[in-house]
């Protein structure tokens, strides 16, 4: 472990921690994609199948277990306790488009030709691009509550310190894990634009709005 | 440098 990738872990979990808050304190999901939340929960289940078979450490334990808890409870959330405030007609992205090509990727691209590691390589190439149906209803709404936007930041960072964190095992440990590399390059790209707005006005105290 | 599945990262 090293501060990169703890800083990036931890910033995950801050993320979670603001969208509960989010969704709890304004009892509503206004503005936050249904879909890029099931994909989320469709991420961690794939990823974390090794829970039952694999032991790392208790840290490695506890993050699995809550992110699978959490990303299935925030799914309650919407679809249940605060099912009127989720808007289906404005979470308009088609996920096939993005299911479909991380599967055909996975079956390309991994480390063995296993059941659970081609379901680890599309759990990668899946988290990449799952948050595409957010900032697409983003895109389409053109603005955001303040607080879904420190969610997102949170989320973007995640990724963000990882890269370091891969270069620094790359001096350290020689090890490339170009699945995963590549993937979260890819992944923190697609934050760019968001994160560009997010740090020249919501940062500067203004609210997020993308110009018309 | 060699390439693996680095399995501790979450």
């Amino acid at each position: 472990m090293n501060l990169f990738r703890l800083f990036g872990d931890m910033s995950h979990l801050a993320s979670i921690l603001i969208l509960v808050h989010k969704i709890q304190t304004t009892r509503s999901c206004r503005g936050i994609s249904f879909k890029t939340q099931a994909l989320y929960v469709t991420v961690f289940v794939s990823r974390y199948l090794d829970l039952f078979y694999d032991w790392v450490s208790l840290y490695n334990f506890f993050m699995k277990v809550f992110f699978i808890s959490s990303s299935c409870y925030i799914l309650y959330l919407m679809k249940m306790k605060f099912r009127p405030t989720n808007d289906p007609s404005i979470d308009t992205f088609r996920i096939e488009y993005l299911l479909g090509p991380c599967a055909i990727l996975a079956l390309i691209f991994h480390y063995k030709f296993t059941v659970t590691e081609v379901l680890w390589s599309f759990s990668i190439f899946l988290e990449s691009v799952a948050i595409l149906p957010q900032l697409f209803m983003l895109q389409r709404t053109g603005e955001a509550e303040t607080i879904t936007t420190h969610y997102l930041a949170a989320l973007g960072a995640y990724r963000a310190f990882y890269i370091p964190n891969w270069i620094y095992r790359y001096w350290t440990e020689d090890i490339v894990d170009p699945i995963a590399v590549t993937s979260g390059i890819v992944q923190t790209a697609l934050y760019l634009d968001f994160f560009y707005v997010y740090f020249t006005k919501v940062l500067q105290g203004q609210k997020f709005e993308l110009p018309a | 440098a060699p390439t693996a599945h680095v399995k501790d990262e979450l």
